[in-house]
């Protein structure tokens, strides 16, 4: 497996590090960067997914808004709700006071999923083979990370089951501090490095550091006809048929 | 100890913090409170950031008018449950001499 791994560098992770404001959605930013991760991966395209909608209209069963959920529920919503919507087509209000808006699908560019998975649990040279592979959602324990600022976090955690949804989106190793994940978080850019976390990786207990590797969850996009259906190639075909069209008019 | 910022250094970083964070409270007597939980955490993260053994460094931001049971409420808020991990898949487990 490689050394280093950052998808940062791959194309694969929105450069516009987002924030939750006041409202606990973390499941809803860890869930849509690993979708966004994927549908990268998969098409070639990196699109800016909606946070709100997962927030707005998948409530109620495990999943409850600011209130709280995880990211494993949100992948079920989006497989059953066909698809999830960009951010420019439903943007973040940082509230889940408002009924989920009815989005014409068929209209709008939506992002699919095929299904998720679980990495097997407590198992980081498992958890590094996956995120080789894209980037990963996981739980940590994040309440003594409040003012983490920067460096390889080797802190206190503060319980063993993880109460904070991000994504990891590398790993690597320091030369002071050894090695760590590279991990997304939703508290803005001005938390931690630039929006970013390093945590201690290769811990002695098998849960990881701060529980990170309980309950790793990605999503899977197969490399279908969906892609077809990519922005680019939509537009393409679009541009063809015009000029089709205006030479059979000549 | 000489090191310790006095209150009034506290109080100057306090108000840069205020604007740089946009932060306005309503509620008479709440600045002085959150003055007092913001000089707690500067204190706590001088202490840290002091010990050269470190791994790592903390930092002001915003959150630091916030006691530890407020960021907890407001802001953790994943939750995992078993029944959520059941289908753990072998796409990813790691095999000895995995390329």
């Amino acid at each position: 497996l490689p050394d280093e791994v950052d998808w940062r560098e791959r194309g694969a992770v929105v450069p516009r590090v987002k924030a939750q404001g006041d409202c606990g959605g973390c499941w809803a930013f860890a869930a849509v960067g690993a979708v966004e991760g994927i549908n990268q991966i998969t098409t070639g395209e990196l699109i800016s997914l909606s946070e709100q909608e997962l927030l707005d209209c998948d409530r109620g069963t495990d999943n409850f808004g600011c209130t709280g959920g995880g990211a494993v529920w949100a992948f079920d919503f989006i497989i059953k709700n066909d698809g999830i919507v960009s951010d420019e087509v439903y943007p973040y209000s940082g509230n889940d006071t408002a009924a989920c808006k009815a989005i014409e699908m068929t209209t709008t560019r939506v992002v699919t999923i095929n299904g998720r998975e679980v990495v097997p649990e407590n198992d980081e040279m498992s958890l590094k083979k996956a995120v080789a592979h894209q980037p990963i959602t996981v739980m940590i324990s994040a309440a003594n990370m409040s003012d983490y600022k920067s460096g390889v976090y080797k802190g206190p955690c503060s319980n063993l089951w993880g109460d904070h949804n991000v994504l990891i989106v590398g790993y690597g190793t320091s030369p002071d501090e050894g090695d760590y994940w590279l991990i997304r978080n939703s508290w803005g850019p001005g938390w931690g490095e630039g929006g970013y976390l390093r945590l201690q990786r290769n811990f002695n207990e098998p849960t990881g550091k701060c529980a990170v590797a309980l309950a790793p969850v990605y999503p899977i996009k197969s490399n279908s006809s969906s892609n077809l259906l990519s922005p680019s190639v939509f537009k393409l075909v679009l541009l063809l048929a015009f000029q089709l069209i205006s030479l059979a008019l000549l | 100890t000489d090191s310790q910022r006095n209150e009034a250094e506290v109080r100057t970083m306090y108000e840069q913090w205020l604007v740089k964070n946009g932060k306005n409270y309503n509620g008479l007597g709440e600045k002085e409170r959150r003055f007092k939980i913001f000089a707690d955490n500067l204190k706590s993260i001088e202490e840290h950031n002091s010990d050269p053994n470190q791994s790592y460094q903390r930092g002001l931001n915003q959150f630091s008018d916030l006691t530890a049971d407020e960021f907890r409420s407001t802001y953790l808020r994943g939750k995992v449950e078993k029944k959520s991990v059941s289908d753990v898949e072998e796409r990813y487990k790691y095999k000895e001499g995995d390329v």
